[in-house]
C-alpha cells in the first residue's frame, strides 16, 4: 500500500492532467503538478516514483501514459455502483451532484426511513425503503455508499451495508463508526473543518 | 503552530468529550479519546501534551479542564459570523445544517448570481446578490465563509470576501484557489474522497 497522504494526493494529479488534457499538452512538469496538489515538486517526484512514473529532465512526464499510470493505480478503470442512504438536505444535494458520475461513481439506488420520500426520485434515482436495502445492494451490483443519515442510526446503516456487500463508505455524519479491517471508510466532517479554521484565525490573532 | 494532523485531530477529542458529558463522566482516558480519533493512546497524549494537558495514569483528564483547553487552543471561545457563497444544491444544505450553529459557526447571509434565488431564505438565512458581497460581509462581521459555486467563478468569489475582509474559506469547487499566505484556506473534496475508496478497493481485489 502507499502512504495515505500520497494516495490523498493522485486525484490531485489526476485532476492537473484533466486541466491541462484541455490545453492539449503532451507534456506536463512536476511543478504544475505539485501547484494542483499544494505541494513541491519533489514530493511530486517521490509519489510517483512509487507508480513507477518517471519524468524526462527539463521536460516532465508524459501526460497520455501518466493519466494510464494514475487512472490504474486509484483503481479507476472499474465504474461503481454506489448506494446514497439518508435522502435529506445533504442526501438530496450528492444525489444532484454530476461530479460522481463523471469519474465513473454512479448513484443507482437512494434509501430513507422517511414515508414520505420513499418511492419518490432524486435526480432520476428512486429512493427505496431501507428494508428493501439488501435486495436493491445486491440486485445493483452497489459495492459503495455514502452515509447521510442523522449520527444516531450510521452505525447499524453501516452494518447493513456491509452485510449486503458494500465494501467502502463514505459517513457525513458525526459518529465514529466501527467497520471490520477489510472495508474501506471515510468521514467528511464539515463542523471539523470549521473548528480547524477556527484553529488557525486564532493562532493570528495571538501572533 | 502545532503539527496539522494534531490539529486535525483536536475537534475529534472535543466530540469525546461532548460524548463523554453526556454520561457525566468527571474524567476520560486517552484511550476513550483516542478511540474517537482514530489513533493509539500514545498519540492522544502527544498531542494533548502540545497544549500543556496532562493526564494522571490510570486515572485520566479531567473532562471540564480538557474541553476549556481544547476550546481556547482551537479558538472556539468565539463565535463566527459566516458567509454562504453559492444557493444552489450544495449551498442550500449547508445552510440548514444545524451542526454549525451549534459549535459557534453563524451563515447570517447567502450570496448568489441567479436572480430567482435573490431576496429568497434559506432556513431564515436571506440570499443576497453577489453584487451586495463587500457591504454585507462588512455590515455583518463576517471574517468566515463557505464556497459552493462553481469551479470557474471560485477564485474571483474568494478574491472578493478576501478583500471583504474574510480571512477563512471552506472551499467545495473542486479549482485550486490562490490566497495570501495570511488567509486560510481548506477544501472539501467529495470526487476525491471517492477515488481514495477506489484506490483501497482495488488494492483489496488485488491482494
Ligand atoms: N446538511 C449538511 O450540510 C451537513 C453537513 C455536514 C454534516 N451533515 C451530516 O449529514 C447527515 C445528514 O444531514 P442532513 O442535513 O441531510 O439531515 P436530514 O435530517 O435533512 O436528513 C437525514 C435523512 O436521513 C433519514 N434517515 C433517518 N434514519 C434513517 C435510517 N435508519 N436509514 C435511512 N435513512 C434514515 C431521514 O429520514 C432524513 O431524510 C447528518 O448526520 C448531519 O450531521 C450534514
Ligand atoms: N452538490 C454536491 O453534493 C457537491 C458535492 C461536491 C462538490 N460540489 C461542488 O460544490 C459546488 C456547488 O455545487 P452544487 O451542486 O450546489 O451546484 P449548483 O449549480 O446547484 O449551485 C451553484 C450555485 O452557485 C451560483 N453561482 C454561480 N456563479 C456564482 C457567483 N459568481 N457568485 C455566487 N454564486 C454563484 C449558481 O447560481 C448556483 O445557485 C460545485 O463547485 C460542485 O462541484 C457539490
Amino acid at each position: 500500500l502507499l502512504p495515505e497522504a500520497t494516495v490523498k494526493r493522485l486525484p490531485l494529479y489526476l485532476r492537473a492532467l484533466a486541466d491541462a488534457g484541455d490545453q492539449q499538452q503532451a507534456t506536463i512538469s512536476s511543478e504544475e503538478l505539485a501547484a494542483h496538489a499544494g505541494v513541491n515538486a519533489a514530493q511530486v517526484r517521490k509519489d510517483l516514483s512509487y507508480l513507477g512514473s518517471y519524468g524526462t529532465r527539463g521536460i516532465g512526464y508524459d501526460t497520455g501514459l501518466l493519466r494510464q499510470h494514475l487512472r490504474h493505480e486509484l483503481g479507476l478503470e472499474k465504474e461503481y455502483n454506489v448506494a446514497l442512504v439518508g435522502a435529506g438536505n445533504l442526501g438530496r444535494a450528492l444525489g444532484h451532484y454530476r461530479g460522481f458520475t463523471e469519474r465513473g461513481f454512479h448513484v443507482v439506488a437512494a434509501f430513507d426511513t422517511d414515508p414520505a420520500k420513499v418511492g419518490g426520485f432524486i435526480e432520476g434515482t428512486e429512493v427505496f425503503s431501507v428494508r428493501d436495502l439488501a435486495r436493491v445492494v445486491k440486485d445493483r451490483a452497489i459495492t459503495m455508499a455514502l452515509v447521510a443519515t442523522p449520527a444516531a442510526v450510521a452505525q447499524q446503516v453501516v452494518d447493513s451495508l456491509v452485510e449486503a456487500g458494500v465494501t467502502s463508505v463514505l459517513n457525513f455524519a458525526p459518529a465514529v463508526l466501527n467497520v471490520a479491517p477489510d472495508i474501506s471508510i471515510r468521514r467528511v466532517d464539515l463542523a471539523v473543518e470549521l473548528q480547524i479554521l477556527s484553529y488557525y484565525d486564532s493562532s493570528r490573532r495571538h501572533e
